[in-house]
């Protein structure tokens, strides 16, 4: 099964992360 | 192309993704031979950031012009009926009025990539249709037998999008599509 989840508010976090260019 | 692979400090995703675009040439007979030559591999993603960074190049569906499709499958599944992971599945299908198809498929991406279906191997990938006349999303699964799997697909697909109660939802199987032709 799945092992790595990510809700929704998470990875609009990461889009502001200074790894995204 | 090579495997993707999540860069240093970034968040890796449950699977890799491969982004695909494919257009209709205005006047051209809908085949499967068609289809499959308009198909084109744009980017190949393994983490959430490289997902973002894709993303943010990518034209939004809501400007995309004429008979335009975005497809994002795992990696190894090429969006096609045809394809081993495909051939026994189907689709859930919705129908959206002309205005909502950028923020619905970022929606319905995000929950993909996350892994908020809870459905292990069983999602295939995701397909934004961009007509005239309105946008479909198509989201794909492995096992369209599968009722409670395909139940629970609904549900959260349901959830995700946030639609009116009234909003209509279909699933089709590969099958019937490729019977009568119907959703090149």
């Amino acid at each position: 099964g799945s092992k790595i989840f990510y809700e929704r508010s998470f990875l609009l976090q990461c889009r502001n992360s200074p790894l995204t260019k | 192309r090579p495997t993707p692979k999540p860069g240093p400090g970034e968040h890796p995703l449950q699977f890799n993704y491969a982004v695909w675009f494919s257009r209709k040439a205005p006047g051209k007979q809908s085949s499967a031979s068609s289809y499959n030559q308009n198909l084109k591999l744009i980017t190949t993603f393994a983490s959430v950031e490289q997902w973002w960074n894709h993303y943010s190049h990518l034209v939004r569906p809501s400007d995309l012009t004429g008979h335009s499709d975005y497809h994002i499958f795992k990696e190894g599944i090429r969006p096609m009926w045809e394809d081993s992971a495909n051939n026994k599945g189907g689709k859930w299908i919705v129908r959206l009025k002309k205005g909502l198809a950028s923020r619905c498929w970022e929606n319905l991406v995000l929950a993909m990539l996350g892994e908020q279906f809870m459905v292990g191997e069983e999602i295939c990938g995701a397909v934004i249709s961009i007509r005239y006349q309105e946008d479909i999303l198509a989201l794909w699964n492995r096992t369209a037998s599968d009722s409670v799997t395909t139940s629970r697909i609904r549900d959260t697909l349901k959830r995700v999008l946030n639609l009116p109660p009234n909003t209509i939802m279909e699933y089709k199987t590969h099958n019937d599509s490729m019977k009568d032709n119907s959703s090149f």
